[in-house]
């Protein structure tokens, strides 16, 4: 799957690519000050390229926990469903459903995206992508989306979490890089030196079907050096 | 058929074919048996029709020697008239009457000239509902002799909503097929179940087929062969005589869906995989002398399967009623494995005694679902009261104006009363009335080997509330006409059905909200329909029927109506009544406000058949047995069907 990190302060954006084995869960936000926490389970195409370059992986399952709320959502391609205690309720892709539970407010819209509202601090949007039935190759997968983080607080980690906080990047020396096509340069961030290069990725929060495209500089190898530690020390063993 | 087979008493019957289409869950049925007279002078030939009670006959044809005599509807009244004047006239005449829990026999006989040939057409219309999460369509098959041609032939059309496979057959005929090895007979998918005196179908596969193709459409034929009829290789006789029972239930991509045909809409509702609410639940059970016996042993029996069934988060108790009350607890108590197991010793120990103060029952558990109501503050509780009773009040408060009027005053439309009226001796109008008004309904229990059957059953049905307090919204400027749309709760396996007619036709899309409180949050689950999309998906399946969705908003609303009907008084009751009739009038449907009248001008007289309805006070009173007493053959056609 690929991250895009939005720096308003910068009007500008940070991508990286996770590529790890179908299967794998990463931790995309924890809170430990409320407990709330987000994980993603990777996919696969259903034909995985025999080469790991250019195989393709997205998230498939994401699960949402907020222990304080006892409250779990498992969101599938298939499925969404709300655990809370020991009821659950389930519901369907194709439904236009809006759920309001103690100021918690999850609004899922037919076949395009699910919004998670806990109050006026923190609002998810999880997207639907969805590939014709019969393809060879490809399979439907999950966008996840964060719309508000303000009420989390400054220990958030994960991901996605750890960039919550304002930080500070420059980029200098924009040169061509090696594909001719796009640029490379040299990105200043967490008191690292980093070659990043020109890209864009799409927003598909308001098109679901063709998004929008948000350019970005794109930081290589698992977002090393971008992201604190190293892209493995996100896995965790279950979506809860 | 050789000469003289399947010819009795010079009538031979060589065709019925029962057609029964559902298209979305709105059957419409229709059974025609042509026949012929090969005697040498006129004789009279039968046709008898069980229909289910919930269906409204809509057309009844008699075509005699080629020529077609159509059935009009008429105000009863206006029909009586006629059906009084024939029989005045010392004519003979048929009957629909109840037949059994869930029929009502269509009989009508007419007379056919020597070598002359008559066919009956009935055709009736249902709306199917769902329980315990199917769809039940039931035939009684039992011809008199056997039939050349014989054929029930059940189709499910589905229905587009921009998916065409949106709805399919999940199930073919579900009927045991009698084993002689065995009492409670083999399961096949499709099937049909013969008497156990009969021998069996030599061969099943033979005798029934089930066509349930890939494509949305699905069939299913029973068509037994001549051979599948006899009742011994020699005789002439039919051993044909079984239920026809097709269960399905819809492929339900989302818990709502919405369709539009020529300006008028339904909208099914019914959603799954939400957690059940826990209930309080308050059986109150009349265990007056009239109960020894049988009726007492089959409630102890229910209602210790029923406390098996029990969850532990719901709150229970029982409220006995003879010429006093007595209760199990004196509050509500938590359905704890330690309670659940004192109620069954409570429930073993019921015992019949006095006489009926219901009144006494009925206020006592209304009380204490009251005061835990009032607990409760903001607890997500569905509340159930659950009367059973076999006779009427004569003790305590009687006057059932007076007890209704306490019941409604102590429940405040705060939850539903479901009543159950455990055989015959008792004022079942009475029971439904009280039931209606307070957002429940009235089910008769009949005194049968399976009564326990039926109770737990019932409870089955409303065991699993998913939403509570339902209102399904539509936007106001541009809906009329609406059916019921709100109700106290959702049970799992059923469906709500909301009809309504688009104010402008030309509307483009509208948006249907339906709201509820769930076991642990609120939910909206909002619809948008795109009127023309849907119609033109529908155009496409035009070969169905055209107006069905018309002729099921008509259907529903005449059914609400003559509900409402039976809890309203005076003026009310006077516009209900008369907005029930409009419409059964309008749409053709023979309702308990309507009668069908065929009519064929005979020698310069009119001769008249009548097809009536009669309500559930029908079993209250003795049917009509005169007709065919004093039957003497006539010198001219003449053939008269009446209501009981």
């Amino acid at each position: 799957p690929h991250f895009i990190i939005q720096v308003a302060e910068e009007d500008d954006a940070i991508c990286f690519n996770i590529n790890e084995d179908p299967g794998t869960v990463l931790r995309l936000i924890h809170d430990p000050a409320t407990g709330l926490t987000v994980n993603g389970e990777i996919i696969g195409d259903k034909e995985p390229s025999p080469d790991p370059k250019t195989r393709r992986t997205y998230f498939g399952r994401l699960g949402i926990a907020n222990p304080h709320m006892d409250l779990q959502i498992e969101v599938t391609t298939e499925t969404l469903s709300l655990g809370s205690g020991a009821t659950r309720s389930t519901f369907s892709w194709l439904d236009t459903v809006m759920i309001a539970q103690d100021g918690m407010l999850v609004a899922i819209h037919r076949n395009e995206n699910m919004t998670v509202s806990f109050g006026d601090g923190a609002t998810f949007v999880i997207v639907l992508h969805q590939v014709w039935k019969k393809h060879p190759t490809h399979r439907d997968f999950l966008g996840f989306y964060v719309v508000d983080s303000h009420r989390m607080s400054a220990q958030t980690q994960g991901l996605l979490g750890q960039f919550f906080h304002p930080f500070d990047f420059s980029v200098s020396d924009v040169h061509p890089g090696s594909d001719p096509t796009k640029q490379d340069a040299t990105m200043v961030v967490k008191n690292r030196r980093l070659t990043v290069t020109r890209g864009s990725q799409k927003d598909y929060r308001k098109k679901s079907h063709t998004g929008t495209k948000v350019p970005c500089w794109f930081v290589h190898n698992n977002g090393e050096g971008f992201i604190d530690g190293v892209h493995t020390d996100y896995i965790v063993p279950s979506l809860f | 058929l050789p000469e003289g087979e399947g010819v009795v008493n010079g009538i031979e019957v060589y065709s019925t074919k029962i057609s029964c289409k559902v298209t979305s869950r709105f059957a419409h049925n229709v059974v025609t048996t042509r026949a012929v007279n090969r005697a040498d002078a006129a004789k009279e030939v039968s046709f008898d029709v069980a229909l289910p009670k919930t269906a409204f006959i809509t057309n009844f044809t008699l075509t005699i020697d080629g020529v077609t005599y159509p059935g009009n509807i008429k105000e009863k009244e206006v029909a009586k008239q006629q059906y009084e004047k024939a029989v005045s006239q010392g004519r003979t005449a048929g009957l629909v009457k109840a037949s059994g829990r869930k029929l009502e026999k269509f009989t009508v006989s007419v007379n056919v000239a020597a070598g002359s040939k008559v066919t009956f057409e009935l055709t009736y219309e249902e709306l199917l509902k769902r329980r315990k999460g199917k769809y039940e369509m039931y035939l009684k098959v039992q011809p008199k002799q056997l039939v050349k041609h014989f054929e029930v032939r059940g189709t499910r059309c589905p229905v587009g909503s921009g998916s065409p496979a949106g709805s399919r057959l999940l199930c073919g005929v579900q009927a045991p097929l009698w084993d002689p090895g065995s009492p409670v007979g083999s399961r096949l998918p499709c099937g049909f179940r013969l008497p156990s005196s009969s021998r069996p179908v030599r061969s099943a596969q033979e005798a029934e087929q089930v066509h349930v193709p890939p494509r949305p459409q699905g069939h299913v034929s029973f068509k037994p062969s001549l051979e599948h009829q006899r009742s011994c290789p020699t005789c002439a006789d039919t051993l044909l005589n079984g239920d026809f029972i097709i269960t399905y239930d819809v492929n339900r991509e989302s818990p709502a869906n919405v369709q539009v045909v020529n300006g008028y809409f339904v909208h099914f509702f019914a959603p799954h995989g939400l957690p059940v609410v826990p209930k309080n639940v308050v059986f109150v059970i009349d265990i007056s002398g009239s109960m020894a016996g049988r009726k007492i042993e089959q409630t102890r029996d229910a209602l210790l399967k029923i406390l098996d069934d029990i969850k532990e988060e719901d709150y229970l108790n029982f409220i006995l009623f003879s010429t006093g009350v007595t209760t199990w607890k004196d509050t509500l108590v938590q359905a704890t494995p330690e309670n659940l197991q004192q109620a069954r010793e409570f429930v073993k120990n019921i015992n019949d005694e006095g006489m009926t103060n219901m009144n006494g029952g009925l206020m006592r558990g209304i009380g204490m679902l009251n005061e835990a109501w009032d607990g409760q503050g903001a607890a997500r509780r569905s509340s159930i009261i659950i009367l059973l009773t076999d006779g009427d009040a004569n003790y305590g408060e009687s006057r059932t104006d007076k007890i209704q009027e306490n019941v409604r005053n102590a429940i405040g439309g705060k939850f539903p009363l479901y009543n159950l009226g455990f055989g015959n001796n008792l004022n079942y109008n009475f029971l439904e009335r009280l039931a209606l008004e307070n957002h429940g309904l009235a089910r008769r229990i009949y005194e049968d080997s399976d009564a326990h059957l039926q109770l737990q059953g019932f409870y089955e049905e409303v065991a699993n509330p998913l939403l509570m307090g339902v209102e399904m919204e539509y936007p106001e400027n541009a809906i009329q006409d609406l059916t019921q749309n709100n109700y106290k709760n959702f049970y799992d396996g059923s469906e709500i059905v909301v009809a309504g007619r688009l104010l402008d036709q030309d509307l483009n899309s509208f948006k249907a909200d339906v709201k509820g409180h769930g076991a642990v949050n609120d939910l909206t689950f909002t619809e948008e329909v795109d009127v023309k999309e849907l119609e033109k998906a529908f155009e496409e399946q035009s070969y169905i029927f055209g107006n069905y969705i018309e002729r099921l908003w008509a259907y529903l609303t005449i059914e609400q109506l003559l509900d409402q009907r039976k809890k309203a008084q005076g003026e009310e009751k006077e516009n209900l009544t008369a907005k029930a009739l409009g419409l059964s009038l309008k749409y053709n449907f023979v309702t308990p406000l309507t009668s069908m009248v065929v009519t064929k001008p005979e020698d310069g007289e009119s001769q008249t058949a009548i097809a009536d309805k009669p309500g559930e006070e029908a079993n209250t009173v003795t049917p009509s047995m005169a007709y065919l007493t004093n039957y003497q053959p006539p010198q001219t056609p003449y053939y008269y069907v009446d209501g009981d």
